[in-house]
């Protein structure tokens, strides 16, 4: 990703199921340009 | 071309996903078509990725969504599993990655969505809560500006009434004047200004026959002009609604430079047939415009017609010089009155008196570009160019593919560059909105 100015980071993101919410920390890119 | 009008008018809607499992058949990627949407986000988008979309196994008043990843990749389209389903891929099912609503995970939270497994996961799993954090942790998932991306990159800058000059599609030597009608996908559906109603045209917005208006006069092409029909209204006052498409929307040729020579009137070269794509042949420089444009003759009748002549900018990936079919093996159309055993181009020159165009003048540039034999994907039939056809790239040479049409015979084949704005990825109609012509079936072809 990071050749088109974009770059892959850790980001932590919530969910929400019917038993409650909780957070996981995923990978996503980002544009960095 | 009449055979393949009758097709699409019968043609039902087709279902990529099963056509490819049952032909084993890879697709190509979308970051290897430079001009469609996404192209530059795509390398975001693989095996694995997991997203938030709506789950059609539940039972509940409200919209429901579950968490599924990317098992199959083919063009725009994705072959998801919904998590839970582990290695049963009997629920697998395929989406475009463009048009279903498809989040990254997290949006259900943000927006006030719940995640419900499907019913037929509620049994198999205790605690959703370990389950999903064992799945979820360290895995990828869409960035949150995806469809930020693809709605910049579904703006196209031409409007229905913009006037622009392209090629005369019933004369190839000329071009003529014509009114924008439809803008779909970057694709233009072109009524020529002076003429009766059917006389419509298909052609990509960054396509090399597409000019503004006044570029005709500015490099020395004929215009074509006609009578009393027209188009676009007769009543001088409705024509006058109709603006000339500014010249910086049109793609720019690029810039040719001169000196130590240039193409000149006479020279021998290999160019593609534009009216049978299929094949390359030996071709003549008939006349240099301005800017870097030439009109090229092809040498396969016995007497030169000035109306076959088409219009070729020097850095067209369509000109090639001469020796070039034979370097890479293509047959090449040779001129009339010759075989493969008369024919050479050192003895072709001597009886003509010509020259070939020197190889420097031809832009030769052989990218990496991903494209390979066997890959699907959707292609303008170019001699009927609002027809797009499941197609397949049979073989590649350096930047230019031949494009084979899905259950059509070869001589409906067509050289077209990596870069050519008429060919796209497997589900760019269905994210466009335009019907895809499907292969000729057998019945179709007996």
């Amino acid at each position: 990703a990071e050749a088109s100015g974009r770059k892959w980071e850790q980001k932590q993101v919530q969910i929400k199921t019917l038993e409650g919410e909780f957070s996981v920390t995923m990978w996503a890119s980002d544009d960095k340009k | 071309e009449s055979t393949r009008i009758s097709h699409a008018v019968l043609a039902p809607s087709f279902d990529w996903g099963a056509y490819l499992k049952v032909n084993g058949s890879s697709a190509a990627p979308v970051s290897s078509f430079q001009h469609v949407p996404l192209c530059d986000q795509w390398e975001d988008v693989c095996v694995g990725v997991k997203v938030e979309l709506l789950n059609n196994d539940a039972v509940l008043p409200s919209k429901v969504y579950w968490i599924a990843h990317i098992v199959q990749l083919a063009g725009y389209r994705a072959l998801m599993r919904y998590e839970g389903f582990e290695n049963d891929d009997t629920h697998d099912f395929w989406c475009n990655l463009g048009t279903t609503e498809i989040h990254p995970i997290g949006w259900c939270a943000v927006n006030g969505k719940l995640l419900v497994p499907p019913q037929s996961l509620h049994e198999k799993i205790d605690d959703w809560k370990a389950y999903l954090t064992k799945r979820l942790v360290g895995a990828k998932t869409l960035p949150v500006d995806f469809y930020v991306k693809m709605a910049e990159s579904m703006k196209y800058p031409f409007r229905q009434g913009m006037r622009v000059e392209v090629v005369d599609k019933d004369q190839l030597s000329c071009t003529r004047s014509a009114i924008v009608d439809t803008v779909i996908g970057g694709r233009l559906r072109l009524l020529y200004e002076d003429g009766n109603t059917e006389s419509e045209f298909w052609c990509h917005m960054s396509s090399p026959i597409l000019h503004p208006v006044g570029w005709s006069q500015q490099v020395g092409h004929k215009m074509r002009k006609y009578g009393n029909k027209s188009n676009t209204g007769s009543n001088p006052v409705a024509r006058k609604v109709y603006c000339d498409a500014s010249s910086t929307l049109f793609k720019k040729a690029r810039i040719v430079y001169t000196e130590g020579g240039f193409f000149e009137v006479g020279m021998k070269l290999e160019a593609i047939d534009p009216l049978n794509l299929g094949n390359i042949c030996v071709a003549t420089v008939q006349k240099v415009l301005l800017d870097g444009y030439l009109m090229i003759g092809l040498d396969i009748t016995e007497t030169p017609d000035s109306n076959n002549w088409f219009c070729f900018h020097a850095s067209s990936h369509a000109i090639f010089p001469a020796g070039f079919c034979d370097r890479n093996e293509i047959t090449l159309t040779l001129p009339f009155g010759y075989d493969k055993i008369s024919f050479s181009w050192s003895q072709y020159l001597k009886n003509t008196g010509s020259r070939a165009a020197p190889p420097r003048l031809f832009n030769t540039d052989r990218p990496n570009h991903g494209f390979k034999p066997g890959m699907k994907l959707e292609a303008v039939d170019l001699m009927e160019p609002r027809l797009i056809c499941v197609a397949t790239v049979c073989w590649t040479v350096g930047r230019l593919l031949r494009i084979h049409f899905d259950g059509w015979d070869d001589d409906y084949d067509q050289w077209v560059d990596y870069e050519s704005p008429d060919i796209y990825p497997v589900g760019w109609c269905e994210l466009i909105g335009l019907q895809l012509q499907p292969p000729l079936s057998a019945e179709e072809h007996l």
